[in-house]
């Protein structure tokens, strides 16, 4: 049950347009379905990709890649490209027989000798849409053993191979391979991978768009939940999913932040000591299987630092997290470890609520630059030196010009954080007043009701 | 909630990640806005794509074809001032109000609710064994003031937080609640006077609860909302 789409690598909202003024017959748009366009462009030695038009369901088939000369890649959410994945991937599949990359240098740097040529070397392939002996670049045309090659243009050497690694070596994984990008869409029992934008043979939660920092790309092995290595959903409907065979690095990588008395982010970096739940519910032992029954085995999960009953985050959760001691609670999050400061460091300070701060911060606590009070971008400012002549609202420095009772703040560069507060600090020694007083009148609209009647028959 | 009954909380929404689990608690205040607690989101900036918020059911985990159920994706987080533990996060469409379905009143700024006022908490978290796990639990505490809380917690509790009573029988917020409401009824309307954050308390009898004073920071969530 594998798609047509199997064969071909994916960009979303992405057009391949040609720079050169002519485009040939082919070029032209024609209704139908994705599916039917990849298995005619499969067919066709001449075609290398094509552009999916999602409104129209238009085929547009090219001869080029997104590597061919004269091609730009535009951004276009009407459109999706698919590639084929021979042009495309920089590894070998198998003998590497269908290897359509662009590599043109042996594996001691000698530079490759045209196919079309006979010179220095004389030979008996002649290039064909078939075989895709184009250019100088490695290829594979009589099924040899170490993969592409090609002859060189060293008069003293004949050829060459171009030592293409294959795809399940050219790209190592660390740690469980929750960071592997790699191209391997195999199994480890030869089962082609489902891709994972598609629900069938076998349905599953992993759409791409829901998870975007885990690059399920077309039907490449991934491991997006944090299994013991990479894996995919099968095309074979009897098996749902499997592992794939991935070379292990010999170095290990440190990239996260590794923290003891408090956490950051998601707190996979945590390695700290404390056992217990928010709560204060006991952490079970991650080498024992009682009372709870699970698979994060120390042993297997080497690099998550499965010690004792220490809280961890082996599986990208919320939180620093562990199984409970309590035969009726699987899991609970270990949200009493404290959060380390994600905020920069403040040189400067304010009185009050920093209505009269006249200092030159002009960053926020999270060390964004504050946008100019007078641009109009990439916010439109409700309060600007128009609006608020005496707020003294120059450059992009931080001011309280609505007196708000959290400091001083600005609008931020960020398009995505309109405004923020400033990386300042009230002054020490600065009596604020309690609020525990009471306040005036208080009115409320249509907010706050509820059916009462629903709360008597809850259940 | 420990000590809890199944109840009706029609602001009360249910936060879920990529897999759909619930792991924490917020408050509908606006049809495009949820407020919650930062405890439980990685970051101030973290990529929310397929996390989102479910409202109007009294199940944990309602069937998909429940006609109440809503489901709707979050667009984006905001911190709150330093100290506020608070977090608002936009959804992608607005809620669709209804009988199921209600936007909670926000506190006047700087009010601070009477001693002894009725607040009620609600959330699909743990139970401890006194209640059923799979649907919205609903308890009432009663509001103490900051003065007789720092007594009892031999220390200063701060004007940001609000206290909540101990029962005699354990009644609290626990695991999977916290980013949930802690509303009290003022006028005749719901009010979130608090928002529940982790802590070492759950639902012990002789310890208050604390909560996050909403009121200290509905200027804030305006101005969040207006910008």
């Amino acid at each position: 049950q594998c798609s047509p789409l199997n064969n071909f690598q994916s960009r979303k909202a992405t057009e391949l347009i040609s720079l050169s003024l002519q485009g040939p017959a082919l070029m032209s748009e024609e209704p139908m379905e994705v599916d039917e366009c990849a298995k005619r462009c499969t067919a066709r030695p001449d075609c290398r990709a094509f552009n999916y038009n999602q409104k129209s369901h238009g085929c547009q088939m090219l001869p080029w890649t997104q590597h061919s000369a004269h091609t730009q890649l535009q951004r276009n959410v009407y459109y999706d490209l698919y590639q084929k994945k021979d042009y495309m991937r920089d590894c070998i599949v198998g003998e590497g027989t269908s290897y359509r990359g662009m590599r043109s240098v042996t594996e001691k740097g000698k530079t490759c000798q045209q196919w079309r040529l006979t010179f220095p070397h004389d030979h008996r392939f002649s290039p064909s849409l078939q075989n895709g002996l184009e250019v100088n670049y490695c290829r594979n045309p009589d099924r040899d053993k170490r993969g592409p090659w090609c002859y060189t243009t060293d008069p003293d050497v004949r050829y060459q191979s171009c030592n293409i690694k294959k795809c399940e070596d050219a790209v190592c994984m660390s740690c469980n391979g929750e960071d592997y990008r790699g191209f391997v869409d195999h199994t480890e029992s030869g089962r082609e991978c489902q891709r994972w934008d598609q629900q069938h043979p076998h349905k599953h939660p992993y759409e791409p768009n829901k998870y975007p920092d885990k690059d399920l790309d077309d039907n490449y092995c991934r491991n997006p939940d944090s299994s013991e290595r990479p894996w995919c959903y099968t095309t074979d409907p009897a098996r749902k999913r499997e592992f794939c065979h991935i070379r292990k690095c010999k170095k290990r990588s440190r990239l996260m932040d590794i923290t003891t008395n408090c956490f950051k982010q998601k707190g996979e970096g945590y390695r700290g000591k404390v056992n217990v739940t928010t709560t204060g519910i006991p952490c079970q032992r991650w080498d024992t299987q009682m009372p709870h029954q699970h698979h994060f085995v120390p042993e297997k999960y080497e690099c998550k630092d499965l010690q004792e009953n220490y809280c961890r985050n082996p599986d990208g959760s919320e939180a620093p997290w562990c199984f409970t001691t309590l035969p009726s609670m699987r899991v609970a999050f270990c949200f009493q470890i404290r959060r380390c400061m994600d905020e920069v460091e403040v040189e400067d300070c304010y009185h009050g609520n920093g209505e009269l701060y006249r200092g030159h911060t002009s960053k926020t606590r999270k060390g964004v630059t504050c946008q100019k009070w007078s641009e109009q971008s990439p916010h439109v400012p409700q309060i600007s030196p128009t609006t608020h002549p005496a707020a003294h609202l120059e450059e992009n420095h931080c001011r309280n010009p609505d007196n708000d009772s959290h400091g001083p703040w600005c609008y931020t560069m960020d398009p995505r954080t309109p405004f923020d507060y400033c990386a300042i600090k009230p002054c020490a020694g600065d009596k604020i007043p309690s609020v525990l007083e009471n306040a005036g009148n208080v009115v409320f609209d249509e907010c706050g009701k509820r059916d009462e009647r629903l709360q008597l028959r809850g259940r | 909630i420990v000590g809890g009954r199944p109840g009706n909380s029609p602001w009360t929404v249910s936060i879920r990640n990529r897999e759909g689990v619930h792991f924490c608690g917020g408050s509908l205040v606006k049809e495009q806005w949820v407020i919650s607690t930062r405890q439980c989101f990685s970051s101030c900036d973290a990529d929310l794509s397929g996390y989102e918020v479910q409202l109007g059911t009294l199940f944990k985990d309602p069937k998909p074809s429940d006609p109440d159920k809503q489901a709707i994706p979050i667009l984006k987080i905001i911190c709150g001032p330093s100290e506020s533990q608070l977090v608002m996060l936009k959804l992608v469409r607005p809620a669709t109000l209804n009988k199921r379905v209600a936007l909670i009143c926000l506190p006047p700024e700087r009010y601070i609710v009477p001693e002894n006022t009725e607040c009620e908490i609600a959330g699909w978290g743990e139970t401890r064994g006194t209640g059923d796990e799979t649907v919205l639990n609903v308890a009432r505490l009663p509001v103490m003031s900051n003065k007789k809380c720092s007594m009892v917690h031999r220390g200063k509790v701060k004007d940001s937080e609000l206290c909540t009573a101990p029962l005699k029988a354990g009644v609290g917020a626990c695991e999977g609640d916290y980013g949930g409401p802690l509303a009290c009824l003022t006028h005749d309307c719901w009010v979130l006077e608090g928002v529940t954050t982790p802590s070492r308390v759950c639902a012990r009898k002789d310890q208050p609860a604390t909560f996050v004073r909403v009121s200290l920071y509905v200027d804030w969530i305006n101005k969040v909302m207006k910008m």
